[in-house]
């Protein structure tokens, strides 16, 4: 069918039998500089050949898609409790799609640059480079370029995934030939707009039941959020900084603020 | 506790060479998040619902999703944040406030504006979604990738 011999994954240690195939190996998105992404695909379990392509990137920014989205989260695989091999996940999202998985941008996971100042980046560069990326890994599996194309990613894909959707409009506005099949974009628990999501960490805390009325009365009516800019502290009351303050530390270390009822993992 | 199960796995010389990973021998280990990135502070600013406007203005659903036990980036951000972008957009609600259903489960709750905007949320998922929840976030993905709804029944 085309697809690169080379980056073929045959198996990976401790892992269990499967009916699909799973590729791994790098794209090239700027030769001169040297700099290069890292890519993780698995075939859907069935029909591969007309299963959609969907691709999945994790937030941070700079977290691992291959770590957290492959083998924690929607991958086919879990590690072991002993490191040492993997387990199958039944619910992988490769029983309705196949899946790829990328680092990006450099420096992330395996994903490199020879040039230290690509590591000076941000969501412009990112999305410009997976646009890179993704033309020529088509030409790695050139049988997907007409097949429906999904995007989708959690946290800070909430910049990731719609800014890299507008780039591929973009180029398909522009291009002649080749068109990117954009057929829906999904993301979970993204961030979307600071000055919203910032509040509504302070009204979830209130709202169950992690910090008192005062606090969060305090807090939604002393705090001014529409000016918040990241990292710049916003221009905020001394009653609004007091009750944030206290928020953070009545909900505490042992409160997995990603997980709220998860128990600490020692 | 997978992520340190994760790192453990992900440093084994023989399952970088499976993967055909680090091929450059990186001077430093995999890690889950990048310690070498200089990413912009600023871009952490930057409004998504334009964007997420243009998207939709060509015609490709969008489907916003939250694990309810999420406090980092709660759905009462996002939930608020997809009803403004459907009022700037002029959409009607085309799938009222409602539970969807799992495995005769509530699986979370859903709206839909427009034919083209969803918001659900995923009940006991966390802010990594497939991970806390993998039967109901599998359910979720594949109504999208089928482009059905969320069943309410």
């Amino acid at each position: 069918n085309g697809y690169p011999k080379e980056d073929l994954v045959e198996s990976l240690p401790g892992q269990p039998k499967v009916g699909f195939r799973q590729y791994a190996g790098y794209v090239d998105v700027d030769l001169k500089n040297g700099r290069s992404l890292f890519y993780y695909f698995v075939e859907a379990v069935k029909d591969p050949d007309h299963m959609p392509l969907t691709l999945w990137l994790n937030g941070g920014p700079g977290c691992s898609s291959i770590g957290g989205g492959a083998f924690t989260e929607l991958g086919p695989f879990y590690p072991k409790g002993d490191g040492r091999g993997l387990r199958r996940n039944s619910k992988s999202w490769n029983r309705a799609s196949n899946l790829l998985f990328v680092e990006s941008p450099a420096g992330v996971g395996w994903s490199y640059s020879n040039t230290t100042s690509d590591y000076d980046c941000g969501d412009d560069s990112t999305a410009r480079d997976m646009l890179t990326f993704m033309l020529k890994w088509y030409e790695k599996f050139p049988e997907f370029k007409s097949r429906d194309l999904f995007l989708t990613g959690e946290s800070y894909a909430g910049h990731y995934i719609p800014q890299f959707a507008v780039v591929l409009l973009d180029h398909n506005a522009h291009s002649t030939g080749f068109k990117f099949n954009i057929k829906g974009v999904a993301i979970g628990n993204p961030l979307l707009k600071l000055d919203r999501d910032i509040p509504a960490t302070y009204e979830f805390f209130w709202s169950h039941g992690m910090i008192s009325d005062e606090i969060g009365l305090a807090i939604m009516n002393d705090c001014n959020f529409e000016d918040y800019t990241y990292p710049s502290p916003h221009n905020a009351t001394d009653s609004c900084n007091n009750a944030i303050e206290e928020a953070n530390s009545i909900v505490g270390d042992y409160i997995n603020n990603y997980d709220v009822i998860l128990d600490v993992c020692y | 506790c997978m992520s340190y199960e994760r790192r453990f796995y992900f440093n084994l010389p023989e399952v970088q060479k499976a993967l055909h990973a680090n091929r450059t021998k990186l001077p430093y280990s995999w890690s889950m998040c990048s310690n070498v990135l200089n990413y912009s502070n600023d871009d952490g600013n930057i409004n998504m619902l334009p964007l997420l406007k243009r998207i939709i203005q060509n015609h490709i659903p969008v489907w916003i999703f939250s694990g309810d036990q999420d406090s980092v980036v709660p759905l009462l951000g996002s939930r608020t944040l997809v009803r403004e972008l459907a009022h700037d957009l002029h959409f009607n609600v085309t799938v009222p406030y409602g539970a969807w259903f799992h495995k005769h489960q509530v699986g979370g709750w859903v709206t839909e504006y427009g034919n083209i905007l969803t918001f659900a949320t995923v009940r006991g998922a966390a802010h990594m979604v497939p991970y806390a929840q993998p039967s109901r976030a599998l359910h979720l993905f594949s109504s999208f990738v089928r482009n059905r709804r969320l069943p309410n029944t």
